[in-house]
């Protein structure tokens, strides 16, 4: 399903260059359930937002589902963001004028949803994050834990073939995260592709490989006991 | 130092009444190492922000040094604000345009410190977070833990006397996490007083005390081991 072949991603700062990926090689099959670990600043969001399509390599290949991603056009780069995959980002990136139904909502006004459906979904959605009560919020009147289910709702809620969540438990107390994990194993057993990076050991032990970053370059790649 | 007296925080949203906190009481003496835990939206980053001069109860007291916060002049107000609160933000809130280095600076000067002074701290402060090598970064160029990073660097420059961290390794990988919690420690035995938000129980027995928030009350308040 994707492919990363060789993948360096480097950053010229001044007199400096910056390897944020450096000559990354992964294959990630359908219906697969990974994380990726790793060390702040190892370069576990940079790969995630070239699988994302946000972020381009400096050099290497991506292929998702054997075709290079380069290669796509725009509107076909459109398509997969919006109906392929749902990015939960690290820093939830949620529109600040608009409450938390809007939020989640707005990935359903661009596949063509039409309203009186995309109501039922994002409440459904909000319902299975435990915000069923705060879809009038603002992001400002959210907790961190809440925009950041929020960002988990609106990721989940166009049902995407491919789920990549950066860090989503990461402000969230254990119970709470412990819901959106059982989320999460609930969306891998009917059939969808997740890909989590985190850096909680447990979190981890519930995907079925481990994937681990240091430096830019994978370190270790291996099945858990879950897996 | 700090003592906060039958506080409650409303939100009037519409029809309905949100209780951030309710009738909370919390006494907090000089060189305390205090974890405040809860679970997500159970009021921890709003008790945090009127601890830290940044809101205002709805009703109840809160006294600095035994003077009514309320009483402050908008200049004894913001003397505190910079110089003897340092805050972590949950969220971090750096200044997008400006690069990491004058992130950290710009409590200095506010606070007066001449030029090449401020040079020598800001760069220590880097310097105790791991991050000596991306003074030049803004942001955007940071991954998520390096810009909690420099959140706890700016919070600690001023070397104020009281600190409040929100989450402050909740994007930090286990081993970047203990070095800023080790950081911490020193400060604490330096004689500072330090008020941290976690969802992590283990960072959470590095305190001496453990408050638990639920739905806005206290839940529990007790030593640790540590403690
Ligand atoms: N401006 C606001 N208007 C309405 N409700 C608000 C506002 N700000 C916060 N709240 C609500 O107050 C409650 C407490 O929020 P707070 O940010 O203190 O929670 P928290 O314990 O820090 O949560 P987290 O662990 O998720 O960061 C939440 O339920 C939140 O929805
Ligand atoms: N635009 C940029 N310019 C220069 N360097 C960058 C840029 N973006 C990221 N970096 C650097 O690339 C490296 C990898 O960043 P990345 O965000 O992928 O790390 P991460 O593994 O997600 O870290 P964290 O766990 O802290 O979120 C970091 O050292 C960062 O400073
Ligand atoms: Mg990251
Ligand atoms: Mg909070």
């Amino acid at each position: 399903l994707i492919e990363i072949d060789h993948v360096t991603k480097r950053y010229e700062m001044g007199a400096e260059t910056i390897f944020a990926l450096n000559d990354v090689t992964v294959s990630v099959a359908e219906n697969s359930y990974l994380a990726i670990m790793g060390p702040s600043g190892s370069g576990k969001s940079t790969l995630m937002n070239i699988v994302g399509c946000l972020d381009r390599p400096t050099s290497g290949t991506y292929r998702l589902r054997e075709r290079l991603v380069d290669e796509y056009s725009d509107d076909e780069l459109a398509q997969v963001r919006n109906r392929e995959i749902g990015f939960v980002f690290q820093t939830f990136n949620l529109m600040p004028r608009s409450d938390a139904f809007r939020n989640v909502e707005l990935p359903l006004v661009y596949a063509g949803v039409p309203p009186r459906e995309r109501e039922q979904r994002v409440r459904e959605a909000l319902d299975h994050v435990g915000l069923a009560d705060r879809g009038k919020h603002r992001p400002s009147e959210l907790s961190g834990g809440q925009r950041q289910r929020v960002a988990v709702a609106r990721a989940l809620v166009n049902r995407p073939a491919i789920v990549l969540a950066d860090e989503p438990t990461g402000n969230l107390d254990t119970r709470t995260g412990d819901e959106i994990l059982a989320l999460f194993d609930q969306l891998h057993q009917q059939g969808q592709t997740l890909i989590l990076v985190t850096h909680e050991e447990e979190v981890a032990l519930r995907a079925h490989r481990i994937i681990r970053l240091r430096d830019g370059r994978v370190e270790s790649d291996e099945r858990t006991a879950a897996g």
